[in-house]
């Protein structure tokens, strides 16, 4: 089903881009 | 930007100011309030007393809170996160305190948002933000690549 499909790539997407937000270093300059 | 990051805020943080629409951030109360549950000890008790919360429909002393907002912002964004925020993403706020504008209310949501994202409890904010419906996080995911964009550091 491409709309499943096209689901799961945007669910995927999401997951990535704040998976990766979350393991970024929070951001004091020290 | 605006309706959805106002839904981002009305479904994370429980304000005692109203939240539900445009004309209720207007004066700035909630979104300090928020500001406040984001980092307690940057907008700390002594911040947020600052921050009038007996506004009505005076444009002057809402003019007067969202000038200590952006400030409180500005502050968090230099000395917290090493950032400048660049001019682009600078709302204008007298159009927030006079005509409630959504589009310059939205920038300052996004800045909030950046504050809420790189926090030392981002962590929770962000997993927050997952559970949100996809629509909404598409439009937050959106928000955050356009600050991280334009990071001055």
């Amino acid at each position: 089903d491409p709309n499943m499909k096209a689901g799961a790539t945007s669910e995927g997407v999401l997951a990535n881009f704040f998976n990766s937000l979350l393991s970024k270093k929070t951001g004091s300059p020290g | 930007l605006c309706s959805t990051l106002l839904l981002w805020s009305l479904q994370t943080f429980n304000t005692a100011a109203p939240c539900r629409d445009v004309q209720d951030l207007t004066n700035g109360v909630a979104m300090a309030q928020v500001l406040h549950q984001i980092d307690v000890a940057w907008f700390d008790a002594s911040w947020l007393s600052r921050i009038k919360d007996d506004v009505g429909d005076n444009w002057r002393i809402k003019s007067s809170n969202l000038k200590k907002i952006l400030q409180g912002i500005t502050d968090y964004y230099h000395e917290f996160l090493g950032q400048q925020i660049s001019e682009e993403l600078i709302p204008d706020l007298n159009q927030i305190s006079e005509n409630s504008d959504p589009t310059e209310l939205g920038r300052l949501l996004q800045l909030i948002l950046g504050c809420a994202v790189n926090c030392e409890r981002k962590q929770e904010h962000i997993q927050n933000i997952m559970t949100l419906e996809e629509s909404v996080q598409h439009v937050v995911m959106t928000a955050i690549q356009e600050l991280m964009s334009k990071e001055i550091m």
